[in-house]
């Protein structure tokens, strides 16, 4: 992704732990039975709810942290998951 | 539109709210507006009716917090999360809480209170997030102008999924009309259950029961027809519990559990409002009866076995209430459904029968069967 690519080293960690946060609060089914979840390789859990998001949002789905991406993640917004349980 | 995984929504349709911290970013009385702002746009859509109370337990509590404030949901500081609300439900159900961080303002300097209130309610009303980009319920912020909105259609028929549509009623009624198809009619002239409330109001007696209330001329027993109380009296609906009129005061008060309402002849003065405001209390729930009594100025409720009587000059409570019903009122046994004032006389409805009580002799003067009040 030329965006992704076009990232320094340093903005790209900072948009990592961002959008890992963004995920974690509104991408993450919280409460009732946890069950323990076996993936294959590339089924990278980051990435499965970074496709998540940019689904929701009508966004290209990449599963990657793109600007348009980014640019979501940034905006305020209501505090209750998108994801819920 | 999306609901919240198992779809919990209100079971009730009047819900009571409290705002129990404000924020110092607006004046109380702005935040007072937008939150009733808020609210007034998810009412329009669906028959939902929201009551404001000032203490106790509402079933949407709503407060500013700073940080991590107990609910697994800490707030993050200016900008990012702005607010959250819970599903309905009981406890933190409904619960709407507001980041103290931020700069809350009823324009755009700031994060629109109104916007995110209104946002915010709809989860509590027991929609989730949206995908439409138009939607109210996006998760994003998006300023609103809170006195030219009007709800967006996926969120209309979001919570309408939940609650059904409200009743568009054209105009305020001034005398009620015979509905072309009659409703399921009680059938009191074969039952030996009695009346919800009775009542004067204007020159006409009512007597309601289920969602249907009878006219009649106090002293014509004849040309008495029902009516469903929703043709006249839309916000009550059915069922209401008790009602009473103060003729000087050209008012009348209609009770249906916590609340109550007011109004001159026909015309509904203002939303309902809590029993609270006569000095019940909380454990009263409900009101079976009440009867304003035109000499003394004073108006009895009755609630259970017991009766309390409100002073209608003081607007207050009297002291050393409640009394025992059938103790204080010799002859009248029973559960008391209805009451009224008559000639001087309480006429007691309980079941198939109305006591006629004489005050100045404090005995019950006569009984008769309940029914024939509307001709049977």
């Amino acid at each position: 992704d030329p965006n992704l690519l076009a990232a320094t080293p340093r903005t790209f960690r900072s948009n990592y732990h961002l959008a890992q946060a963004y995920l974690d609060k509104y991408y993450t089914k919280k409460g009732g039975p946890q069950a323990g979840e076996m993936v294959a390789r590339e089924s990278n859990p980051m990435i499965r709810r970074i496709k998540e998001l940019q689904i929701f949002f009508g966004l290209k789905v990449t599963g990657k942290l793109d600007q348009n991406t980014m640019n979501v993640i940034k905006k305020p917004r209501c505090g209750v998951p998108d994801v819920a349980n | 539109y999306r609901l919240f995984p198992g779809e919990p929504k209100w079971k009730k349709n009047i819900l009571t709210y409290r705002i129990s911290k404000y924020t110092p970013s607006m004046s109380p009385t702005e935040v007072d507006k937008a939150i009733q702002m808020a609210l007034h746009a998810w009412s329009t859509a669906v028959p939902l009716n929201f009551v404001r109370i000032n203490s106790g337990e509402a079933d949407i509590m709503i407060s500013f917090e700073t940080g991590d404030h107990g609910d697994s949901y800490p707030f993050d500081g200016p900008r990012g999360t702005l607010a959250h609300a819970f599903a309905p439900g009981e406890g933190l159900g409904g619960d709407t809480h507001f980041d103290n961080a931020e700069k809350w303002t009823m324009g755009t300097n700031g994060f629109n209170l109104f916007t995110v209130a209104a946002h915010e309610f709809g989860h509590a009303l027991g929609l989730g997030h949206s995908t439409d980009p138009s939607a109210l319920m996006y998760p994003t912020y998006k300023y609103q102008n809170p006195y030219r909105f009007h709800l967006p259609k996926d969120d209309v028929k979001g919570i309408q999924a939940l609650y059904g549509p409200r009743k568009i009623f054209p105009g305020k009624p001034t005398m009620p009309h015979i509905p072309p198809h009659k409703p399921s009619i009680p059938d009191l002239c074969d039952s030996s259950s009695s009346f919800d409330a009775v009542t004067m109001l204007g020159k006409e007696l009512l007597f309601f029961k289920d969602r249907i209330f009878w006219r009649r001329q106090v002293h014509l027993p004849t040309g008495i027809r029902p009516s469903t109380i929703t043709s006249s009296f839309p916000q009550l609906m059915s069922n209401v519990d008790a009602a009473y009129e103060v003729a000087e005061r050209g008012i009348a008060f209609f009770f249906k559990g916590p609340h109550y309402w007011v109004t001159r002849g026909f015309h509904m003065q203002g939303p309902p409002r809590t029993i609270y405001d006569f000095g019940f209390p909380r454990h009263v729930q409900r009101i079976d009866a009440a009867v304003y009594l035109k000499e003394p100025q004073k108006t009895l409720f009755f609630v259970g076995e017991e009766y309390y009587s409100y002073d209608e000059r003081k607007k207050k409570m009297e002291k050393d209430y409640p009394k025992n019903t059938e103790e204080e009122f010799s002859g009248v046994s029973g559960h008391i459904d209805a009451a009224v004032e008559l000639n001087g006389y309480i006429y007691f409805f309980s079941g198939r029968k109305t006591f006629k009580y004489d005050t100045e002799k404090e005995d019950v003067v006569s009984v008769v069967k309940s029914s024939s009040w509307i001709g049977c």
